[in-house]
């Protein structure tokens, strides 16, 4: 997808 | 997770526990801007939408939501609490941060990271944390001395962003390998922002001095 392990950040 | 980004999150909440300290042992917030505050609410407000959306791990949610929980009980100290809200320098804290809003708004609807609500409102929360801390520093500036735990805590808030930098250069290496420019750039520039107070405020701390910053 997309957004990928990019949004698991704070 | 790795080292750099697991020491950033501490940092990050270290900051909001100094903060926290110094308004309730002190029932004083002299020297902290809630402009900057409301902003924080507002970045984690926009930022964590996908808490119902989406599912990282137990840290994650949790983090999550002390992020934003912490957020709206300093910014209700300050704005409501009988004692601590008489203690606000509201007269140094005169950044019109509204711009800040309008601004980064419309340059996340320009630039955003994919075009839905949730993705511009990620972008937006993204660019607004890299100018958030501007009101504070303004009136740091503006303040004839800033006490210890001010000065610790916007020092670990800028420490903060500096280790996701290295977080991020070392997960393109080993994990995503792949050129994330919306929250780089913005990270780089949050980062910029601190460099003078960084620069400060390790000076006062080598000559165990007062901190105090230029007009």
């Amino acid at each position: 997808p997309k957004t990928g392990s990019v949004k698991d950040e704070l | 997770m790795n080292v750099f980004r697991l020491a950033g999150d501490m940092t990050h909440l270290l900051s909001i526990v100094v903060l926290l300290l110094k308004i309730r042992t002190t029932k004083s917030c002299a020297g902290i801007s809630l402009k900057t505050q409301e902003l924080y609410v507002l970045v984690f407000l926009t930022r964590y939408l996908d808490l119902f959306t989406r599912y990282f791990s137990v840290y994650n949610v949790l983090m999550k939501l002390i992020f934003i929980g912490t957020s709206v009980a300093i910014f209700w100290y300050m704005r409501y609490h009988k004692v601590v809200k008489q203690t606000y320098s509201k007269d140094l804290d005169s950044f019109r941060h509204y711009h800040l809003i309008l601004g980064c708004f419309l340059m996340a609807l320009l630039i955003p990271f994919d075009f839905s609500v949730t993705e511009v409102l990620w972008t937006f929360s993204i660019y607004l944390e890299a100018v958030a801390i501007l009101p504070q520093l303004v009136l740091l500036q503006k303040s004839r001395n800033i006490d210890n735990l001010t000065g610790n805590y916007v020092f670990l808030l800028g420490a903060y962003r500096a280790l996701y930098l290295l977080n991020w250069i070392y997960r393109f290496f080993t994990e995503i390998h792949k050129i994330r420019w919306i929250p780089w750039i913005s990270g780089l520039v949050q980062t910029a922002l601190y460099a003078d107070f960084f620069y400060y405020y390790i000076q006062s701390w080598r000559k165990h001095e007062e901190l105090k910053l230029p007009a």
